[in-house]
């Protein structure tokens, strides 16, 4: 099976850091 | 059962973007509109914002480690064949992956800052607009309003209040000076025409001004009168031509300019401060004045005496500036020191807690008293 | 810079106040998150599990099935996995906008109130 359809599963969930948004990166 | 697909490529250009109640209010509010702005023009890069009419938002992003998928339902053409190894009932629809996302946009409200970064200074002279706007990077108020991260009520409230004007079509803001000249010569001829300063209309206001000026070299247009009503004035409520002056307002203004032409280079006593700063106003002008309504514009380095003191000369780092001010005065009474460091108090931290954290205080009879630790 | 934000899509539904209430939303779009990396093939092959909808290229991945009693759900991944998750509240709704920088329009789509969240280690079929 050479099509590979899989989670990598990851052990925690990291969601701390926080920044300002600059206008660029609305449209990239 | 749901079928899950995902689109071979995948769309970068959608976002998630976390809706408080108050902004759910405004979405659901027809006549509200939301936009996203950045100080400057599309090359500056500065911070995005969200803004509705009367508020702003700084957008946060938050970066997370999971994988997000954004999908849509969709019919399927084909049967598709039905997986009986899972014992499920067979798929019903069919949704597709058409974008990932790896971050969300927080909202946090705060207060917008009017950019006026590129807006000319006009001290009254007759050369301000040059001719088509030529060199002047600002041409409307929509281009202000428009490279502002700030909302449409919030923009025209610092405007009004820094003294902002537009003259023909272009945003300038009247320099100290012209403003001073200006406001002089409001409540001069306010009061030769009897007008009532909580009624002042911007037509009889602006009659009563060029009643007698030559037209020709009069710097004193009805946009600038409409400057000064916005500055030292209050709009009456309902009536959208109206302003009640700010008599505290103009006495202060007064009263900082007098400090600055009395009190410079030398101190002076407060009794006798009292009689010049009056002897500014027009004649017969009704303002009533107190050295208490200049507090955070001047210090006392002997005494009772009083020297003019502005802010803009003072460290912008909290502790030195306790530093210069205790050099310049070894012990404040806490009213007369708050305005010179309240704007540092980013954190805003209870206003004895933040005096405590950089100074020494104490209380001697009714008066606290503030001296460095 | 300033761009105005379009909810012309949204105003049926803000208007009746409909919203969200399970796994996908009144407009037929869904939220799903997985703790880890999802490997998905980027590149059309000649098997049963790629189609085309609307000049689309999909390629089938997945089978979800909620338990509405109890919010729960079961996702199989490919032929070898399965995980279980569940059908979770946002704390804060999350608006879904889509910046096309082609036309220069800015519009929000849809209102997730809901998403079905797997943050377990992902089982092998039995």
């Amino acid at each position: 099976d050479e099509i590979r359809i899989w989670v990598r599963y990851k052990e925690g969930f990291s969601d701390a850091v926080r920044k300002n948004v600059s206008w660029s990166s609305l449209w990239s | 059962s749901l079928n899950l697909h995902e689109r071979l490529s995948i769309d970068r250009s959608f976002r998630l973007l976390h809706l408080t109640p108050e902004l759910l209010e405004v979405l659901k509010d027809p006549n509200s509109k939301l936009q996203f702005k950045a100080a400057g023009n599309d090359e500056d890069d500065g911070d995005v914002v969200l803004c509705s009419r009367e508020k702003t938002w700084l957008l946060r992003q938050k970066n997370h480690s999971n994988t997000t998928m954004l999908m849509h339902e969709f019919t399927s053409e084909q049967e598709t064949p039905l997986e009986t190894t899972f014992g499920l009932p067979s798929p019903m629809s069919d949704f597709a992956g058409f974008a990932r996302t790896t971050f969300e946009y927080e909202t946090k409200e705060v207060s917008g800052i009017l950019n006026v970064e590129s807006i000319p200074i006009h001290n009254g002279s007759s050369d301000f607009p040059p001719a088509d706007g030529r060199d002047l990077p600002v041409k409307s108020m929509d281009d202000l309003l428009a490279s502002s991260a700030c909302s449409e009520k919030e923009c025209l409230l610092q405007w009004g209040q820094l003294g902002g004007c537009v003259i023909k079509g272009y945003p300038c803001i009247l320099s100290s000076d012209f403003l001073t000249k200006a406001l002089h010569v409001t409540l001069m001829s306010a009061m030769a025409e009897s007008l009532n300063f909580s009624r002042l209309r911007l037509g009889e206001t602006f009659d009563a001004v060029n009643k007698d000026i030559d037209q020709e070299s009069n710097p004193y247009t009805i946009d600038v009168i409409k400057t000064i009503l916005e500055k030292y004035g209050e709009k009456v409520k309902d009536d959208d031509d109206c302003w009640q002056l700010n008599q505290k307002k103009v006495a202060v203004w007064y009263g900082i300019r007098a400090l600055k032409k009395y009190a410079s280079q030398s101190s002076i006593p407060p009794a006798e401060f009292l009689i010049k700063w009056k002897s500014t106003f027009p004649p017969y002008a009704p303002f009533d004045i107190e050295i208490e309504m200049l507090r955070g514009w001047f210090f006392r380095p002997t005494g009772s005496s009083l020297q003019y003191l502005p802010k803009n000369t003072l460290p912008s780092d909290i502790k030195e500036r306790f530093m210069m001010l205790f050099k310049l005065q070894s012990q404040w009474d806490m009213d007369d020191i708050v305005p010179f460091v309240e704007e540092l108090n980013s954190k805003g931290l209870k206003i004895d807690v933040f005096l405590m954290k950089y100074a020494r205080k104490r209380r001697v009879g009714k008066k606290v008293i503030i001296s460095s630790r | 810079p300033s761009i105005n934000v379009s909810k012309r899509q949204l105003q049926t539904l803000l208007q009746s106040d409909q919203h969200q209430t399970s796994v996908s939303t009144p407009l037929g779009n869904m939220m799903l998150e997985i703790q880890g990396d999802l490997e998905l093939p980027r590149q059309w092959s000649e098997d049963q599990r790629f189609t085309t909808i609307d000049k689309e290229q999909l390629v089938r991945w997945g089978l979800l099935h909620i338990d509405p009693s109890r919010n729960n759900a079961i996702l199989f991944v490919g032929r070898k996995q399965r995980l279980l998750g569940s059908l979770v509240k946002l704390d804060t709704p999350l608006g879904l906008i889509k910046f096309n920088q082609q036309d220069g329009i800015v519009e929000m789509q849809d209102i997730f109130y809901y998403k079905v969240l797997f943050k377990s280690r992902p089982l092998p079929i039995m």
